[in-house]
């Protein structure tokens, strides 16, 4: 199982649609300060059910929906979907590909398909519980966190045992 | 359940040593529990000893080598439990360019069983990868991607050759 | 007292917008009393605007760009009450090569007035220094200091050239 | 007024006698990972009356005295001399050079001395009173503590506003 694409429009900077396909391997992002390299990780976080709006650098969660820049608008909606190859089965779910999409409005409406359908984010956590990617608890390093697995209390770090457990 | 924690613990603690072992060159670490008679709440802390130097305080360790025995923590636990793929944010920012080069190479190791996706300003880490993207914002306040090629994003990366001092 | 402080705030008000302007090549900043009535109590917050960028809480700006802003507030302090020299310890890791080469030209214009000893992995740094000191362990756990030449120490750093990706 | 001079015997990694002169202007100091740098500045901190062990990143005060290696054994007690060029009269004192000792024996004994002469602690931190360094706010700038002034409480900013005032 890997992430063969990422989807998003009106995701933070990242105000027009983009679409990354990405490899099996080693795929590195590169660029400025300030290009938008963090906001791709907040956004795999965030369609896989993120819900502390701190994680992902904001102060309430329509901080995600791109806010306009000196050239640009600010829009109404963020949307990000996924796309796994699933052949082995990794996902316990009927189909050799499967798509996760996340959407957010302004008026505070929010979305999540799996496959196109509609469904709740629970589905989406429930999902990928068996992968280990729904607490993220050590497949996501955020910047400037690699150093938190050592400055963390032994209870806190039990838990990422845990997880791994 | 008790079980469970303690086989994934002591799996987790034998990579450990190893990887930190092939990271610094050297030297030792180890986890341990806080509490040993209480496997289900304990928590977990470690050691660790660069090469040549004697153990000490966690906190006396350098930048570089707190995040060094950060990565192999991760690394350990990745190996334990590999997730379909992870994310790694400029993980190596704290290294100098001998450890990352350690650090790219034993990333190259996990390529066959984990996707990874590094966001990184390091010329070397750029030179493991199988594939780059670049994110640029050439409307203002807008990302996009654009396709790298490896000599231009070297262009700008943070890049070394590596003598000591 | 209250004016001695106001006199003050109000010169690193001054000093900082420009500084970050000079920095970013653009864009603004501001720093605020959280409560203008008491001034004696008033804590101080800000704002920052990179180039092209809307005005966002700070916790959303990228990681270089939070480095930057930091270091445009430290030099406003500086240029205002400038101490007989300064220590810098790895200040710049976050910025990428182009605005590595603004902070170190910048950081050349307080020479005059105060002496600054910068730790650093980057060669752009290291090139606006007027003299450089290696620090190794030839021992082990031993450090000694040795006097280095720019084109040794540059195999070393963490350098670029400056072409955009 | 600048730093002309750092001596120190048994400080941290610093097991040997060592000697750095530093010259006005910009100062950089470079190096593998683990080298002993950032002890640089900790040694700095330390003479002017650093009491915090936390940002000596040391459990108790004793770990600043060099503990040993693999090649080498522990040392009973730590000593740092800063030297000063004082011709512009910057420090309130009637000497064109000022020496300024910190020994810490393993006993926990310990001394200040100035200009070779015993002095309390509290003759350190008024002799630098004026200059700004004594309370090192933002004069010393650690390793990875760059943004805090960002991320730090508007009340905390505004302590940094008042030492400047
Ligand atoms: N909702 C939003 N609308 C528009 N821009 C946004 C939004 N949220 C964040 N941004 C902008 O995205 C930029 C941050 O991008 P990001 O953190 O991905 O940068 P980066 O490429 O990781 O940079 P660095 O190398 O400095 O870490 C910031 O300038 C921020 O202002
Ligand atoms: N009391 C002590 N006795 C012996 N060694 C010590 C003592 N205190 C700290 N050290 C060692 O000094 C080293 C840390 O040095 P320092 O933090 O100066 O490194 P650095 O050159 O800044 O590296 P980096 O580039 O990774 O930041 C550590 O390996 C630590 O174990
Ligand atoms: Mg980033
Ligand atoms: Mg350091």
């Amino acid at each position: 199982m890997f992430l063969k694409q990422i989807e998003m429009k009106g995701f933070k900077s990242f105000a027009d649609s983009i679409c990354i396909e990405l490899e099996q391997g080693i795929n590195a992002v590169v660029g400025p300060n300030g290009s938008g390299k963090s906001n791709i990780a907040d956004a795999i976080r965030w369609v896989l059910g993120e819900q502390s709006v701190r994680t992902l650098r904001g102060s309430k969660m329509e901080d995600v929906i791109f806010s306009g820049s000196n050239s640009r608008r600010a829009v109404n909606r963020a949307e990000v979907t996924l796309l796994f190859h699933n052949e082995d089965g990794k996902l316990p779910i009927e189909y050799s590909e499967v798509s996760v999409t996340r959407r957010l409005y302004r008026s505070g409406e929010s979305e999540y398909l799996l496959n196109k359908k509609p469904c709740r984010r629970k589905d989406i956590i429930e999902l990928f519980l068996d992968t280990g990617l729904s607490k993220q608890a050590f497949s996501i390093i955020g910047q400037g966190q690699v150093e938190e697995v050592l400055t963390s209390k032994p209870e806190e770090r039990r838990m990422m045992f845990d997880e791994a457990s | 359940m008790k079980r469970r924690f303690s086989t994934t613990y002591q799996a987790i603690r034998k990579h450990f040593k190893v990887i930190f072992q092939e990271l610094f060159g050297g030297g030792d670490a180890d986890v341990y529990l806080t509490n040993e008679d209480e496997l289900l709440t304990s928590g977990v802390d470690l050691i660790a000893r660069p090469p040549g130097k004697k153990r000490q305080h966690l906190s006396l360790l350098s930048g570089g080598e707190k995040s060094l025995t950060a990565i192999a923590l991760l690394f350990a636990v990745m190996k334990v439990r590999p997730t379909p793929f992870c994310v790694l944010d400029e993980a190596e920012a704290a290294l100098d360019e001998a450890n990352v080069k350690r650090f790219a190479s034993y990333l190259r190791t996990f390529r066959e069983r984990m996707q990874c996706i590094v966001i990184t300003h390091r010329k070397t880490t750029m030179e493991e990868a199988d594939v780059l993207y670049g994110v640029t914002m050439e409307e203002e306040g807008v990302s996009k991607i654009v396709s790298v090629k490896l000599e231009d994003a070297k262009e700008v990366a943070q890049e070394a050759t590596a003598t000591g001092v």
